[in-house]
């Protein structure tokens, strides 16, 4: 494009290619047509890498440190299967991150250690198959816990898939325990959990995604929030977004076979 | 240079091999919506497929075969063509419409070995 500036060297043999394939003539057509041919090139790639669109992200925003280290053990390993320890997502090649909705909601939950986290995850293609999901939580470690005593520095997270949230003074919510971890609340590692159970639900159907309820246990964590949960009347945004609470699906978008048993000998017998 | 003289044959044709060919996603305009990589090495593979066929350029026998037969009469097939024979994967991070950071792996996305076939 001579007019923006840039220039895109292309070799004859590929130009006269190109041209003869797409009718299009360097320098002889106006600029709406070169602008409909880039248009066009620019869809294809799109298609290629399995947007309808392109994406026009409004502002700044946070890569989570997890997903940053993925990418990078990623492109070391060089394959299209999601490689992550610890959960089993062998044939995804997708990971899409979802921080917490906030919204009026969340004030209902006074208590330190019990929130409910809620997630969009409607914007999750139709043609994607969920392999896994997990809830990653960061923690505050607790090193001045006055008792240094096993039984005191330890608490446990339980996450429940809210079935069906409760009416005050009507009916009890429904829950389902899905998932629930032992913590060390001297330690500020943070934790995942699975929650594929719920995701799968909440896809099946988004009007029954009433988010998941967290529930933080221990003598610590009774009084003080360990795992991080909310944000803090005082915290400034940009250092929330570092330690919110995020969940993350592994999905496979269909754009590829796995390789078969049959393929792995033909390839061996190559 | 060297590479490129060892390459290079007697009348001045290069041998299959494989060629950088690097996108810069800025030059794109691509860069605000893809987190990273800045762009990626591609490469391609452009080159002769000479008789006879050399082990390094990965053929097939009968790759072997058809172009012991274009050595013979050019007339009746064409020469071996020269191709990727390894490709790799690639993996991006970007950013959604919402701002939603997603990664994804595509796979055959970068040429590893060339290869007469």
């Amino acid at each position: 494009n001579a007019n923006a500036g840039t220039s895109l060297r292309i070799d004859p043999d590929t130009a006269t290619a190109f041209s003869s394939s797409s009718s299009y003539r360097f320098g002889t057509t106006d600029r709406k047509d070169r602008d409909q041919v880039i248009a066009g090139m620019e869809a294809s790639l799109l298609s290629l890498l399995g947007l309808a669109k392109r994406p026009r992200p409004q502002g700044q925003a946070y890569i989570p440190h997890s997903l940053r280290e993925l990418y990078d053990r990623q492109n070391a390993i060089g394959i299209a299967d999601i490689a992550k320890p610890g959960i089993h997502a062998r044939s995804a090649n997708t990971v899409r991150s979802f921080p917490h909705i906030e919204s009026d909601l969340d004030h209902k939950f006074q208590s330190l250690n019990r929130f409910r986290l809620s997630f969009d995850l409607s914007k999750i293609p139709s043609g994607e198959t969920l392999q896994a999901a997990e809830l990653s939580l960061s923690r505050v470690a607790m090193l001045d816990v006055e008792d240094k005593s096993v039984k005191h520095k330890r608490g446990r997270v339980l996450v429940y898939d809210i079935v069906r949230p409760g009416v005050k003074g009507r009916s009890k919510p429904i829950l389902r325990l899905i998932d629930s971890k032992v913590i060390d609340t001297t330690k500020n590692a943070t934790i995942n959990l699975d929650v594929h159970p719920a995701v799968v639900r909440w896809i099946e159907s988004h009007q029954n995604n009433h988010g998941l309820l967290v529930h933080v246990t221990g003598t610590v964590a009774r009084t003080r929030e360990h795992v991080r949960l909310r944000r803090a009347v005082d915290e400034h945004k940009e250092a929330w977004v570092v330690s919110r609470p995020m969940l993350f699906t592994y999905t496979n978008d269909g754009s590829y076979e796995m390789a078969s048993a049959d393929q792995i000998i033909d390839r061996r017998t190559r | 240079r060297a590479a490129l003289r060892k390459n290079r044959r007697k009348d001045g044709r290069e041998n299959c091999r494989r060629h950088p060919l690097y996108v810069d996603f800025a030059d794109v305009g691509w860069n605000d919506w893809i987190v990273a990589p800045p762009g990626y090495d591609a490469f391609y593979c452009h080159g002769d497929c000479p008789f006879p066929l050399a082990d390094h350029l990965n053929s097939t026998n009968h790759a072997i075969v058809q172009t012991l037969v274009y050595s013979t009469k050019p007339s009746m097939v064409p020469k071996a063509c020269c191709v990727p024979t390894a490709l790799s994967s690639i993996s991006m991070l970007y950013l959604d419409e919402e701002n939603k950071v997603v990664l994804k792996n595509y796979q055959d996305m970068a040429v590893l070995g060339c290869g007469c076939r």
